[in-house]
């Protein structure tokens, strides 16, 4: 199993 | 100018030793509304969001808006200085490349004032949407800790799902398995006891354990805690901090290869 960065989540703003 | 008093300065170094492990420095945004943070972990996996409001704060002013670099050890440092009943005033000119911290001790014998260098930190903002969540769950916050105290001694990942039956932790390592349920129980008369389950769909998310247990170190700020869930989505672990506004972590799932 494997983690995303939260950056694949949320857009930067 | 910058200047920030709260009578109850414990708070400040309650929340600094909440933060300091997940994240060596970020900016403290001021503004005229309040002071606010938004950092990321090493990994940028999860993320810590502080929100203090102007209002919560037993003075505040803020002229202009100012990102302040901050170095979370730095700052302990400096916090671990200031007794527990202390008075915590946090100055800086506009501009400033440093931030005063002032102690003053009830008896208001004792003042102290340290000067932290500020740092230049390039941060990424990211926009986290207001959304509703498949479930809204809230706990006492030591039996948040608990929970993930104990299934970090058996497993790495904890898989949490949410149904109607209740709230399930579950994990497996060398030792064996653990699962731990919590169910609705508004039954305590003390509603910092009770745990809520608001539940629109039930959901299942994995987890890496070493972060959830991470954000227990808020344990101390708050007498409950909120996780909010919903599939494919960073879980959102919440610490109302009184009046004064909230921190909350974001953990993104673990998800299959």
């Amino acid at each position: 199993m494997h983690q995303e960065p939260l950056t694949a989540y949320f857009p930067s703003a | 100018m910058f200047e920030a008093r709260i009578t109850q300065g414990s708070v400040l170094k309650k929340l600094v030793e909440a933060l300091k492990e997940l994240v060596t420095e970020g900016n403290f945004d001021v503004s005229n509304t309040g002071l606010s943070l938004q950092a990321m972990d090493s990994s940028h996996v999860c993320l810590v969001s502080l929100t203090l409001r102007e209002d919560g704060f037993d003075h505040f002013r803020c002229d202009r808006n100012m990102a302040m670099g901050i170095h979370f050890g730095n700052l302990s440092k400096i916090l671990k200085c200031a007794g527990n009943e202390d008075t915590i005033t946090l100055k800086a000119e506009d501009n400033a490349d440093q931030l005063t911290l002032m102690f003053e001790a009830p008896s208001q014998d004792r003042i102290s004032d340290f000067d932290l260098k500020l740092m230049s930190i390039e941060s990424e903002h990211l926009g986290i949407p207001d959304q509703d969540y498949s479930a809204e769950v809230k706990l006492p916050s030591s039996e948040y800790q608990r929970i993930v105290r104990d299934l970090t001694s058996i497993g790495d990942t904890v898989l949490i799902s949410a149904t109607k039956e209740g709230i399930k932790f579950s994990t497996s390592g060398d030792v064996g398995t653990a699962n731990i349920t919590l169910r609705h129980n508004t039954t305590p008369e003390k509603p910092e006891e009770q745990t809520f389950i608001d539940l629109k769909e039930p959901v299942a998310l994995t987890f890496a354990l070493r972060y959830l247990n991470n954000f227990s170190k808020a344990t101390p700020l708050a007498p409950q805690v909120k996780l909010s869930l919903t599939k494919d989505l960073p879980i959102v672990v919440e610490y109302q901090v009184g009046e004064l506004g909230s921190v909350r972590f974001y953990l993104a799932p673990k998800i299959d290869d």
